[in-house]
């Protein structure tokens, strides 16, 4: 069972 | 005022089809220095970045910066009438409501021009900082969509493992599983043909294929796909386009809940 972190989780937006 | 024109227009064919599929609408931000486009999938869990640089067109005028949101199905309609040997020139005017598209033959006796509506679309940018990542490696970029492929009918995800060594890419499902390890090339002829790995340390991580799949439609654009990895950030599949920028897509890796 995975869960899939979204974009936003890693990288900040401006 | 905004126009570029590519002689090669066959290019930007090839970048649509490479990003349509990923996303259903997408800005092109156009400034002096070039065009860029920065979007996410609609699950917020890849990220696709575009960047054309002004001087790998043929010609390039851009007086304002502006911001050109497109549907890509729409685009893909135009571009779908435009020759692979057919020279586009994108044109808009100063906070445009509408983009030309307008495509000549070689020989110029013939001149298409295509209207799209643009669309006012409320995209956050991300800042992905600049990273050292763990492990750097350059393949045939035909060799990277076979494997995808060829992995995705065993499971849903893959594993990328890079060592010294080389890449194993694994899978498992209902029916069985499958890998395929590439060894580092030892003499090349072709750099193209090269698998090339820069490692500062091993790296294990697992990605959705559905994605990878997506990615690997950029293989037209670029013989070589270069593929950075590091623990617990976005994987970086990245295909340079020729003299003119490149297509870079992130994709959050998988985490065991």
């Amino acid at each position: 069972i995975f869960r899939q972190e979204g974009m936003r989780s890693f990288y900040r937006g401006y | 005022m905004f126009e570029a024109r590519l002689v090669q227009g066959a290019l930007l064919k090839k970048i649509l089809e490479a990003i349509k599929d990923l996303l259903t609408e997408a800005s092109w931000d156009c400034a002096q220095g070039g065009i860029q486009l920065q979007a996410m999938d609609n699950s917020h869990v890849s990220l696709v970045s575009l960047t054309l640089r002004s001087d790998g067109f043929d010609k390039y005028r851009c007086d304002r910066n502006l911001t050109m949101g497109m549907n890509l199905a729409s685009m893909t309609k135009i571009m779908k009438c435009c020759g692979n040997d057919e020279i586009i020139t994108m044109k808009a005017q100063d906070e445009p409501d509408t983009v030309t598209f307008m495509f000549e033959s070689k020989n110029g006796d013939k001149i298409s021009e295509y209207e799209m509506k643009l669309m006012n679309l409320d995209q956050d940018h991300l800042g992905i900082p600049e990273t050292d990542y763990a492990c750097v490696i350059k393949m045939p970029s035909g060799e990277f969509a076979r494997i995808c492929r060829d992995l995705s009918q065993f499971g849903e995800s893959m594993v990328i493992a890079c060592s010294k060594n080389g890449i194993k890419f694994s899978t498992s499902g209902d029916i069985g599983t499958g890998n395929v390890k590439l060894a580092q090339t030892s003499s090349v002829d072709k750099e193209e043909e090269a698998v090339i790995i820069e490692m500062q340390e091993p790296v294990t991580l697992t990605f959705a294929c559905k994605y990878l799949n997506n990615f690997a439609k950029a293989t037209p654009l670029s013989p070589v796909v270069s593929l950075s990895l590091s623990p617990d950030v976005p994987l970086v599949v990245e295909y340079k386009i020729e003299d003119i920028g490149y297509v870079r897509y992130y994709l959050a890796p998988k985490i065991e809940d």
